[in-house]
């Protein structure tokens, strides 16, 4: 473990936690892509098979059961709270789910480390992980004005992206046989599509205006 | 040169 890994998992776990308790007191998740966190729900779903098969770490375990109980429960409050699911733009959350999860599966099918269930599985959540923020960009491009709330979510997420990174360059060179092919080009996708978002954020942020995106 | 132990990341 080293820092860049701790910050970027903290900057993730603050990510779902700052929304899920954000929903869970205002009763309101307006702006926030539904789409986009049942695909989340299903990335930890499937990412996770192994979770009562390999243990790791404690840290590990209990880091994977909160990030599993924290995106199923916002997708519960955002479909089956009534007055959560009230404030949900239905109507802007288009996207649909099964263009992106059907190429990620095809993808896990030819590239994966080893062809077996778990690993199939394994590399469909990292590519699926990558172009799980898409419905919610999209959605925030078509409502423009964005809230405090979804603007800290999608910073937050950007920076765990980040640090990522940064960890694996790290574990690359302190670690031997540390390559991670799949992880590192589905990774570096996801955080590119973060980059346009950012560029915005930051410039609202240094002019200390409202965040508004451009059609 | 890959292992299991190596999938400790979230």
């Amino acid at each position: 473990m080293n820092i860049f890994r701790l910050a970027g998992d903290m900057t993730h776990l603050m990510s779902v936690l700052v929304l899920l308790l954000k929903i869970h007191t205002i009763k309101s998740c307006a702006g926030i892509s539904l789409k986009t966190q049942e695909l989340y729900a299903l990335v930890f779903a499937t990412r996770y098979l192994d979770i009562f098969t390999d243990f790791i770490s404690v840290y590990n375990t209990i880091m994977k059961l909160i990030f599993l109980g924290s995106s199923f429960s916002i997708v519960w409050y955002m479909r089956r709270h009534k007055l959560v699911r009230r404030s949900y733009d239905k109507e802007q959350d288009t996207f649909r789910h099964f263009f992106l999860v059907l190429p990620c599966l095809l993808l896990a099918l030819v590239m994966n480390e080893k062809f077996t269930f778990k690993e199939v599985m394994w590399a469909f959540s990292l590519y699926l992980e990558a172009v799980a923020i898409l419905p919610q960009l999209v959605l925030l491009q078509r409502t423009k004005n964005i809230d405090n709330l979804t603007g800290q979510y999608v910073f937050l997420l950007g920076a765990y992206r980040a640090f990522y990174i940064f960890n694996w360059i790290y574990r690359y060179f302190t670690e031997p046989h540390y390559v991670h092919w799949i992880t590192w080009i589905s990774g570096l996708v996801q955080t590119l599509l973060y980059a346009d978002f950012f560029y915005y954020y930051f410039n609202s942020w240094k002019n200390n205006v409202k965040l508004h995106l451009p059609a | 040169p890959q292992n299991n132990h190596e999938k400790d990341e979230l």
